[in-house]
């Protein structure tokens, strides 16, 4: 696979990232997340799936099917949306800031 | 779940940068990847098509799923806030993207996102999966590489050019009819990056800027060709269609195809044969031959009234290789919706009785409709069989695109030879007499042990 994909790899795994979304002062509520594109890291621009901001639309989920709706500014969510995006540096780098696991999703042995 | 940061973990051995906090700029869809989902999954999505990454038995609402769908292929643009020292870092390679329709059906895809999302990114964070484009509508496109819950809006990116972005990863898992299709629901990267710019000038604020921070479309700068005609084989599959049944097929000869017989079950039959690629043809056929239900390889011959121009003729294999690569090309799934679909694996296992190969098996997806199209060695492009069948457990009820299986076109050329050239089908005529080994491993079953000879 490596040889095939060598600096393909590379390129993917520098562009990728992880968002997650939650409610101001109520991190139990989610978050939810997905997975993104780093289009630039200086100054930090994402492009990630839009499926989780669901929850946090003013007008509801139906704003997304109105007619000739092909964009919303930002200000079409809801003040306590909090986002966060994590990625992995470029070079060795200052870590820290791992979030630890929760339950939902285990190892069972096969 | 623990937002607070945590003591510092390694990501794969890489230590990950802490959580940066981002801003929403806007919230943007592709119109044209709506016009084209609308085409290929109908207005019964709701019915027969499901996105949901929750497993079928899971509870989710109606109204949950109601939401899913409608933001199935919308994505966020998002400022993130960052420190000094993630401002001093290195910038990291530029990035460019793909044009609309540059990347040809069959090639290969390498698809980076961290399943789960926000659970355990050490773990999961950039996750690499590949497998090929299988098939395009417009923006709308498909691939059989295998992703997980938590890769929306995952990067997809080409091998050749090296690392330019096609699209983003729309849903990773689809079902229909209640089983899981193998396919990856994608959305090409360059409509929405000019959607996005077009965005970012009609806001109020002065989001104007940030549109030239978004990459550019691969071209003159990269020096490298727009477009690759991608693999020949990648065209040879045709449509076939016999009253209300339809399959796929292979033209062996300009006038002559080959399906399955129950995709054509009688001899006389007339048929339909559409090919999509180059261009869209029609031609009407007979079947002149077709194998009895009792003959294990489930093999018809279409005769064309015109011949198929610019369908290629594959050359057929004489050797097999398992572990090889493979794709398999076919209508499955979505039949005359849009042109057949490639799906990649490798030919798992070569099936033989007294040293000659009976059957063929491999992990490719192979979906209802896919019967009687191709199966291609990657690395020749020789044809190698006829795809048959995929597996359905009759206990559970559940079926396995990845486990299907293919008569070896060694079987059938000799006797698609004869009759191409002197119209004789006595040798079509000798599949019907298949030895009983050769039904016992199409019928599924064990080899008979060999009967105990009497000792008197």
């Amino acid at each position: 696979m490596r040889r095939q994909w060598g600096s393909a790899m590379r390129a993917a795994e520098q562009a990728g990232c992880m968002v997650s979304a939650s409610r101001a002062g109520q991190p139990e509520a989610g978050p939810w997340s997905c997975s993104g594109v780093i289009l630039s890291r200086s100054p930090g621009l994402v492009l990630c799936h839009g499926g989780i901001f669901v929850p946090f639309l003013r007008a509801g989920s139906e704003v997304l099917t109105a007619a000739g709706a092909v964009f919303l500014p930002g200000d079409s969510c809801r003040d306590d949306l909090r986002l966060h995006v994590q990625w992995a540096p470029t070079a060795a780098g200052p870590g820290g800031g791992a979030e630890r696991g929760r339950p939902g999703l285990c190892t069972p042995q096969c | 779940a623990s937002l607070e940061p945590g003591p510092p973990a390694p990501s794969r051995g890489r230590p990950l940068q802490p959580r940066l906090p981002a801003e929403l700029l806007l919230l943007l869809s592709c119109p044209a990847f709506w016009a084209h989902f609308a085409r290929l999954f109908g207005d019964e999505a709701a019915e027969q098509w499901r996105f949901s990454s929750a497993a079928r038995d899971d509870e989710v609402s109606e109204d949950e799923e109601a939401d899913q769908l409608r933001a199935l292929g919308w994505f966020a643009l998002l400022g993130v806030r960052l420190g000094q020292e993630e401002v001093e870092e290195e910038r990291g390679p530029a990035m460019a993207v793909s044009p609309l329709g540059a990347v040809p059906k069959g090639a290969p895809l390498l698809v980076c996102g961290s399943p789960f999302g926000a659970f355990c990114p050490d773990i999961f964070l950039n996750t690499l999966s590949c497998g090929v484009l299988s098939n395009v509508a417009g923006p709308l496109l498909l691939t059989d590489a295998r992703c997980l819950p938590g890769t929306e809006g995952g990067g997809v990116f080409t091998a050749r050019p090296a690392g330019a972005l096609v699209a983003l990863v729309v849903a990773p898992l689809c079902w229909k009819a209640g089983e899981w299709v193998g396919f990856t629901l994608l959305c090409a990267a360059a409509p929405l990056f000019r959607a996005a710019r077009d965005a970012l000038h009609r806001l109020p604020h002065s989001t104007a800027a940030l549109a030239a921070l978004l990459p550019p479309e691969v071209g003159v700068p990269w020096g490298l060709p727009l477009r690759d005609s991608g693999p020949l084989w990648a065209a040879a599959a045709v449509l076939v269609e016999c009253g209300t049944v339809w399959g796929s097929g292979v033209a062996v000869a300009p006038r002559l195809v080959v399906t399955c017989r129950h995709v054509s079950p009688r001899e006389a039959a007339r048929v339909l044969v559409r090919s999509t690629t180059p261009k869209s043809v029609a031609i009407w056929g007979r079947v002149v031959f077709a194998t009895q239900e009792t003959c294990p390889y489930d093999i018809a011959v279409v005769s064309l009234e015109e011949d198929l121009d610019d369908v290629p003729i594959p050359v057929p294999a004489e050797h097999f290789h398992e572990g090889e690569a493979v794709s398999v090309v076919g209508f499955g799934v979505f039949g005359q919706s849009c042109g057949p679909s490639v799906t990649s694996g490798i030919l798992s296992a070569v099936v033989q009785v007294n040293g000659t190969p009976v059957m063929l098996q491999t992990t490719c997806a192979v979906h209802s409709g896919s019967s009687g199209g191709p199966l291609f060695s990657n690395h020749s492009g020789n044809l190698l069989g006829i795809i048959t069948s995929n597996t359905r457990d009759n206990n559970t009820g559940a079926t396995y695109p990845h486990l299907n299986f293919s008569i070896p076109i060694t079987v059938l050329q000799p006797a698609l030879q004869q009759y191409s050239q002197t119209q004789d089908l006595g040798g079509l005529r000798e599949l019907d007499r298949a030895a009983e080994p050769v039904r016992v491993v199409w019928r599924l079953q064990r080899p008979l042990a060999e009967a105990p000879r009497s000792k008197l």
